[in-house]
């Protein structure tokens, strides 16, 4: 069993599932990887070329129904990469998974029921920290978190690391940060090398040397239902993608 | 009593906190002007310049423990603008609020207790609909949609509407849409310009005039704790913010 990584920052916009798709795209072109969308805005799923408010069953009946893995999972068009797709349906789950029992755990769960075959998974979150955030923390063995070259961004760190430090304690003993990844850093203004500097100063050894660069083409490929690798791998956007790829091997959560 | 907009979109990054406390800032110049945090994060409450750790009562005890909003507003630096600070308790209040009696009405009926004298309230939003967000909408006149001008922010715009839908039929039927306002829109990308085509054959008249620009001033202001007509009024981000408050005026909402 391959391993579980979840990509979390209750921040919003700051490119959680660009990086859950693109990460996913390059791992899986090394091995049987799987993309599991638990966010109920389903832009991983869309971001696949998949229309959430046509999927069969999804992560919700997964979570809630007890529904197998093998019954929601899908192929994807990108070699090697499979989807647990989200639909309409999760944005209920926040609330309805509040009564059900063993809340956090569903989704560990439903992961080690049965042998899944894939060498890593993957896990896109909502910008919240509710219950669905929760369960993918729970089941994960690490967590990537994607921080925007923002002020504003940087600000709301100290609270996602305590809450991984919260689950850590409490319910998922096991979890640790992969790392923190830099995100939409533009050169062309200050703020952006500033909040590099700052990331980088006070997280020497848990930010990733990989930093994705603001690029147009990387928020063209949703639209195109593609990831960066199968839309225009020879950009800035998609080197930088394959060369995060590269450093999350090289940490050990390869497929 | 002046009305209530809410700004909202579960869309994550798409400028929900920096339009609720520019927009502030420029109807604050023209009357009293009241702005309520209530997401987690607290980022409109550090972009005003209050760190959201070191703040007193705040809207988490309002909703929770039913404190009266006098005791919890405070004057910021920017002429005719109060604000109602969130802090990082409010964070459990998105689980702890499903237990309690009358859930979504908890920030009208602190709105509604007693006179509070403010010509217009603003009400910025986490990016989810939880019971915080619910709470807004309930309180809410009408509702402002920051939407990003990108493919991902366009795609959920359709669960933005329904939400408002279903809160308009069941908890607060005079609730409407004061508009659509197209955000960080980059003049130099032909996606920018499809996404504003399309919002705008979507909703002729529900989309504002003004739109926003992709601006670095707008992202450096949060970091000097000011909004962008103390940081630097006379930018191009300064003065759409002021032009959508004449257009915020214009349709009724004007302190
Ligand atoms: N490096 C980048 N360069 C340019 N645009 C980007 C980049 N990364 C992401 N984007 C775009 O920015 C927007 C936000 O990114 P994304 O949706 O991945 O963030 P998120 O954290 O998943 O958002 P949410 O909090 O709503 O889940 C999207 O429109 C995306 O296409
Ligand atoms: N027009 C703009 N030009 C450039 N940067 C902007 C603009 N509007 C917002 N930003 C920056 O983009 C980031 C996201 O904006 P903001 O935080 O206001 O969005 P939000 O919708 O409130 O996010 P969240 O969903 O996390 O609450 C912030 O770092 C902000 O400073
Ligand atoms: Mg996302
Ligand atoms: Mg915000």
């Amino acid at each position: 069993m391959g391993r579980t990584i979840a990509v979390a920052n209750q921040k919003g916009g700051v490119g959680k599932t660009t990086t859950a798709v693109n990460l996913g795209a390059y791992l899986g072109a090394l091995g049987r990887t799987l993309l599991i969308d638990v966010d109920p805005q389903a832009n991983a799923t869309s971001s696949l070329g998949f229309a959430p408010d046509q999927v069969g069953p999804s992560v919700y009946e997964m979570l809630m129904e007890s529904l197998p893995l093998g019954a929601v999972v899908t192929e994807t068009r990108e070699a090697g990469l499979s989807l647990a797709p989200a639909s309409q349906a999760l944005a209920s789950a926040q609330v309805e998974l509040v009564q059900v029992e063993n809340r956090e755990f569903r989704l560990r769960d439903a992961l080690q029921r049965e042998p899944h075959g894939f060498g890593v998974v993957i896990i896109d979150c909502p910008p919240s920290f509710g219950l669905l955030t929760l369960n993918a923390l729970v089941a994960a063995d690490a967590v990537l978190i994607p921080v925007q070259c923002e002020y504003l961004a940087v600000e709301g760190l100290g609270q996602v690391l305590e809450v991984i430090e919260a689950v850590r304690e409490g319910l998922n003993p096991r979890l640790e940060i992969l790392g923190l990844l830099l995100a939409m850093h533009d050169g062309r203004t200050t703020l952006s090398f500033q909040v590099a500097e700052q990331v980088r100063a006070h997280f020497p050894s848990g930010t990733f040397r990989t930093v994705i660069p603001r690029s147009v083409r990387l928020s063209e490929a949703p639209s195109h239902g593609k990831s960066i690798r199968a839309y225009d791998a020879r950009c800035r956007g998609a080197l930088t993608y394959a060369a995060l790829a590269a450093e999350v091997v090289h940490r050990g959560y390869g497929p």
